[in-house]
């Protein structure tokens, strides 16, 4: 499909950003989706220094294998020491059996593979998403061929930013991405920064928790 | 499928951020819908590196005096009261950019409705709680008759009122009785509501106005359960907007709705965000796996 975007929503999309200190950003493409063959389809946003997280997720009762697979992770080891998250699109790896979430934890190892020269960790520290057709397994091969690819793709430019936020895209018309500054009130002199990304125009009623 | 990843070089401690992310998401991603349908994939992440705070920076904490924070979503115990953390300023001011960085995210999601036509903001005021403020405005957002009047943009507030009368949860003094309540009504709510609270919403004291997005005067189309005779060709001028908001106040007093100072009366609110329903969203739906 064509990913011209609207004259009309060309004011959302940022022409240039400021984004957080020691985060990088990239995309790649795998092909997860046949019909797809030229626009990037795989995300990944990875702190340099492992580092704290947390997540909100559907309470749709199927939750997908990745759902399953990232909350798992963060029962382990609740907050501490995560690198990043590895996102495709183009299939949602939802309702996908045992299968399924084998495919999405060889994405997170897959990941942290690529960052840890390799070494095995005993739990991943890449949250996984998924986002596209329920109930269609995930071309892992063509995924784990590409992560390679995203490590060499990752940067802290906007163009990388803006990349990763067009790959996580299914029928959004535009890529949406925010960043901005702020300060604290105990530390006025230093300058902090926030970069998101999201994706959605369709099946959309959050109920996070 | 929402999917959402936010990241900040500020420094967080790890046991504050799940709390944090729980708290700012109700009002933000929790707070929008485009089709009704919450999907199996929905995932919002969020990172704190630190990077870029000064070596002897403290971490940005919540101080927690209830154990378990988050044993109030879960308690069936009517006599539990959630006890806020303390928080420094530091970590009042975060959570403030946290908050509306994540409105904003949020936002945009809604402006990229498939078939979308329309940005609209349902703003529910209530004199009973934000619970049923927001149990109205869940309910006008996933109604699909309100959201493709919209798209025709026809005033119709009758849907609007439709939808806030079947809202789950919702109920009037004309539902429930003091009798029925001894002989164990209370039960079905689930949660031990207060009898005064229970009657929700009254039907002569809901009141619907549409606010036109170039800040023009409010249209009001109902008031205190009474039609207004409707400017019908006002309405369709602030229809023709891309960016409308619909205004419900649900009364349960009959004091000014405005006070002496210009300030609304009712301090609970409910905002949600949501887009129209067009020919465009079926097209785009009947045939979405090829």
């Amino acid at each position: 499909a064509d990913r011209t975007i609207p004259a009309a929503k060309q004011k959302y999309v940022p022409t240039s950003g400021t984004y957080p200190k020691g985060f990088l950003a990239g995309s790649a493409f795998a092909g997860v989706k046949a019909s797809n063959t030229k626009y990037d389809d795989l995300a990944l946003v990875v702190s340099e220094e492992p580092c704290p997280a947390t997540a909100v997720f559907t309470q749709n009762i199927f939750k997908a294998a990745p759902v399953q697979v990232s909350q798992q992770l963060l029962r382990k080891s609740p907050s501490q020491g995560f690198r990043g998250v590895v996102v495709n699109s183009g299939c949602a790896n939802a309702v996908t059996g045992v299968e399924g979430r084998e495919h999405a934890e060889i994405m997170a190892r897959t990941t942290d593979g690529a960052f840890n020269n390799g070494e095995n960790q005993e739990s991943p520290s890449t949250l996984v998403m998924s986002t596209g057709v329920i109930g269609q397994k995930l071309p892992i091969e063509k995924i784990t061929s590409a992560i390679p690819k995203l490590k060499s793709n990752i940067g802290n430019t906007h163009e990388h930013w803006l990349n990763a936020a067009n790959a996580i895209c299914t029928t959004d018309t535009f890529p949406k991405l925010i960043s901005r500054q702020f300060t604290l009130p105990s530390s006025p002199g230093t300058t902090y920064s926030i970069a998101g990304m999201t994706k959605g125009a369709g099946m959309i009623h959050p109920n996070m928790a | 499928t929402l999917l959402a990843i936010v990241c900040t070089d500020a420094k967080i401690d790890s046991e504050s951020m799940p709390f944090l992310l729980q708290k700012t998401v109700v009002d933000s991603f929790n707070s929008i819908s485009i089709d009704g349908d919450t999907s199996t994939n929905d995932t919002l992440a969020f990172f704190a590196n630190g990077a870029a705070a000064p070596a002897d920076a403290k971490p940005l904490s919540y101080t927690f005096k209830d154990p378990n924070p988050f044993q109030q979503y879960k308690s069936r115990n009517p006599d539990r009261r959630f006890v806020r953390p303390d928080m420094s300023p530091d970590m009042a001011t975060f959570e403030q950019v946290l908050s509306d960085f994540l409105k904003d995210l949020a936002k945009l999601v809604v402006r990229d409705g498939e078939g979308a036509t329309k940005f609209v903001t349902i703003r529910v005021r209530s004199d009973v709680s934000k619970v049923t403020a927001k149990r109205a405005a869940v309910s006008i957002a996933r109604s699909a008759l309100v959201k493709t009047a919209l798209y025709g943009k026809d005033a119709n507030w009758g849907r609007i009122l439709c939808a806030i009368g079947y809202a789950p949860g919702i109920m009037s003094s004309q539902t429930i009785s003091r009798k029925d309540l001894t002989k164990g009504m209370m039960i079905r709510t689930k949660t031990k509501i207060p009898y005064d609270k229970l009657h929700q919403v009254e039907p002569a004291m809901t009141s619907v106005s549409f606010i036109p997005a170039d800040g023009s005067e409010e249209l009001k189309l109902l008031v205190r359960g009474e039609p207004q005779d409707v400017d019908e060709v006002r309405a369709k001028e602030i229809l023709e907007m891309e960016d409308l908001e619909i205004l419900v106040r649900l009364e349960d007093r009959d004091e000014p709705a405005i006070n002496d100072d210009g300030k609304e009366r009712m301090t609970h609110e409910a905002v949600f965000w949501t887009c129209d329903f067009s020919h465009e969203y079926v097209t785009i739906n009947g045939d979405y796996r090829t």
